[in-house]
């Protein structure tokens, strides 16, 4: 992760089943890439980063000091993709479920 | 049903078009996939499998919904007819059912022309008396908490041409009947007409089952993936405050008892003079430890002991003298 680029980026993340106690009930699948949101949302933003005017306007105001204790804007999740997750209820029949918003597509400055 | 209806070719709702040719079931003619593991042995399972798949390919168009649900058999007799019930109480209020099919297998052959045409001596016995399609009529009861009969939800008449197949049809009025009305122990009867002996001896991976397509109108709420999916809370969930740290249980606390017997305030032994200035714990301890007796034999251990337990049960309260008591006062 070290040689990450600063600016805020998707950064890889794979999720295993396993490592958060879920496995038990989980047919499929047994891991997936969720990935993650991380960097600096600095004056200026470059467009990568897609900020939203208010992200825009925030970053000016922390550049500029006008007001103390403005954080600069938060690099988060922009565009999320849904997963199919195979899974048995508690009364062991197998179930079918769409989730939305499980894996990051693209991150912005918000 | 009105009876004469189409034959029982699978239904196709809006999520289970599966990529197999049109009449082949989904389960058929495919080995349990390894994903399943020991839960492969029900056609249930391989079914929701190749669904899995086929989501996992095309992804959810927008009418298919966002749910399956299967539900397995559990054989029972009901009013002493082979009945296979069907436990629907894990479907959520927030799945709108979009369609549900009832997935039966079609034994390979009727017992009793078996037993017929053992006795005839006509070799092609079994050809002639091949009856060409076999009628079955799927009734279908819900049951109320512990009674032994049901109330008749639907009464289906299909027409099996394929036998030692599967079969699905579409019974979603029935699964939402059902579920709008609460009643979520619904149990299926196959009657084909022959006197009721017990259950076909099927195999457990030849139980019929059922599968309900729904649209979960919860699953876009956040952290809606901990409500089916997160079994356990590493950390007890705080109801009340949210600012109370995880750590903090919302259970009352037990409350210590903190008795203090009124007679001692205070940690000062009672036959030591704190007043003259050469105090010195030190000596204090000295003299405490110097009073030591040497260890009593065994015999006048038990009698001191005796002794003891005399003085205890006299006075449980310290008693001091008027002298320290008159000291304590002006302290």
């Amino acid at each position: 992760q070290w040689n990450e680029p600063r600016i805020c980026s998707r950064r890889y993340m794979k999720v295993d089943f396993a490592d958060i106690g879920w496995n038990e009930w989980i047919i499929s699948p047994k891991s997936f890439d969720a990935y993650y949101c991380a960097g600096a949302c600095e004056f200026p933003m470059p467009k990568i980063v897609r900020p939203s005017n208010h992200a825009t306007i925030q970053s000016i105001v922390k550049a500029v000091g006008i007001i103390p204790g403005i954080p600069e804007p938060c690099c988060v999740p922009d565009k999320m993709s849904s997963l199919s997750v195979l899974f048995l209820d508690e009364n062991k029949n197998v179930v079918l479920k769409v989730y939305p918003s499980m894996s990051v597509e693209t991150c912005a400055c918000r | 049903e009105r009876a004469g209806s189409q034959p029982a070719g699978p239904v196709q709702p809006p999520a289970a078009r599966d990529s197999n040719s049109p009449g082949r079931h989904p389960g058929e003619g495919s080995s349990p996939p390894p994903a399943l593991g020991s839960i492969a042995q029900d056609m249930a399972a391989v079914h929701m499998l190749k669904l899995y798949e086929k989501y996992n390919r095309e992804g959810s168009r927008p009418g298919d919904g966002n749910t399956v649900r299967s539900f397995k058999a559990r054989p029972e007799f009901l009013a002493q007819k082979p009945s296979y019930c069907f436990n629907l109480t894990s479907m959520q209020d927030s799945e709108m059912i979009l369609a549900a099919t009832f997935h039966f297998y079609a034994d390979k052959r009727p017992r009793h022309r078996e037993v017929f045409c053992k006795r005839s001596k006509n070799s092609s016995c079994r050809l002639l008396h091949l009856p060409p399609i076999l009628q079955l009529n799927l009734i279908f009861q819900s049951i109320h908490q512990n009674s032994a009969y049901g109330l008749v939800k639907g009464n289906i008449t299909v027409f099996i041409q394929r036998r030692g197949a599967w079969h699905a049809k579409d019974i979603s009025h029935i699964v939402k009947e059902s579920k709008r009305s609460g009643e979520l122990i619904l149990c299926a009867e196959l009657d084909s007409g022959e006197k009721h002996q017990g259950f076909p001896e099927q195999v457990s991976s030849h139980l019929p089952y059922i599968l309900v397509y729904a649209n979960d109108l919860a699953i876009s709420e956040p952290n809606s993936v901990a409500v089916t999916l997160q079994r356990y809370d590493p950390f007890p969930s705080n109801d009340g405050d949210p600012n109370l740290s995880p750590n903090a249980s919302t259970d009352t606390r037990v409350r210590r008892d903190t008795y203090l017997p009124s007679s001692i305030q205070n940690n000062e032994l009672p036959e030591v003079d704190y007043n003259n200035n050469k105090y010195n714990k030190h000596d204090v301890w000295e003299n405490a430890y110097k009073s030591l007796k040497p260890k009593a034999s065994r015999k006048d251990r038990r009698r001191k002991g005796q002794e003891n337990t005399e003085t205890l049960t006299k006075s449980q309260v310290l008693n001091f003298d008027e002298k320290t008591m008159k000291k304590a006062r002006r302290k």
